[in-house]
């Protein structure tokens, strides 16, 4: 079965963002 | 490229091919950011909050390519290109709507790829403040992009002086479409 993450466009950036750094430790 | 109207694709699969398109281009936005001399000796803190306020607004200027005005169309990551009207049709005109008057305007001024590259990075150095640690530091970073933005495009068209101004205007045109759509909402497929 397929299920749909939904969040705001801010909320994804913002997401991508913090991961991004986190990995760059 | 004449364009694919879709017509086996959903409204939802055509949102999630243009939502699956912001990932990779954040992440270059974030790559961008590290290569504006003076951004990475911003504190940390101080560069995620310039990114997390200002990328959706770079993603504006970077996507303004991805739009065709003589064919009315737009191209996502994926390839795949859209009539405007199509999505439109599927309730995605507003967004998209504003990304295609703004990119018009933009591709007007005919920047140079230097231009849009410093231009860029004064848009994401000039992202709402609020929860900046050290203002004065990202002030003075911005005023040296902007200074240099100056002296590159007053050189490259010594005639025309308000082309420097038409420039900066874009800047709050930019903060409109990103108080307008940054809570637009994605849509991600899950593997269950």
């Amino acid at each position: 079965p397929q299920t749909h993450r939904v969040m705001t466009l801010a909320d994804h950036i913002s997401h991508i963002i913090t991961r991004d750094f986190a990995r760059n430790q | 490229m004449h364009p694919q109207t879709q017509a086996n694709k959903s409204a939802q699969e055509i949102w999630e091919d243009f939502s699956l398109s912001f990932t990779p281009a954040v992440r270059e936005v974030v790559e961008f950011a590290k290569h504006i001399p003076g951004f990475s000796s911003l504190s940390q803190h101080d560069q995620v909050t310039l990114l997390k306020a200002g990328t959706f607004e770079v993603l504006m200027v970077r996507f303004a390519s991805l739009f065709n005005f003589k064919e009315q169309t737009v191209t996502f990551i994926s390839g795949t290109t859209y009539s405007l009207d199509a999505l439109r049709s599927m309730g995605m005109g507003d967004l998209l709507g504003g990304m295609f008057d703004f990119s018009e305007k933009l591709n007007a001024l005919e920047l140079s790829p230097e231009e849009l590259g410093l231009f860029t990075a004064v848009v994401l150095v000039s992202a709402d403040r609020s929860g900046i640690e050290n203002v004065n530091s990202v002030e003075m970073l911005q005023e040296s992009l902007i200074r240099a933005l100056r002296t590159l495009v007053s050189g490259s068209a010594p005639g025309d002086a308000s082309r420097f101004t038409k420039l900066l205007l874009k800047l709050p045109d930019l903060r409109t479409l990103n108080n307008m759509h940054s809570e637009k909402l994605l849509s991600f497929r899950v593997e269950a």
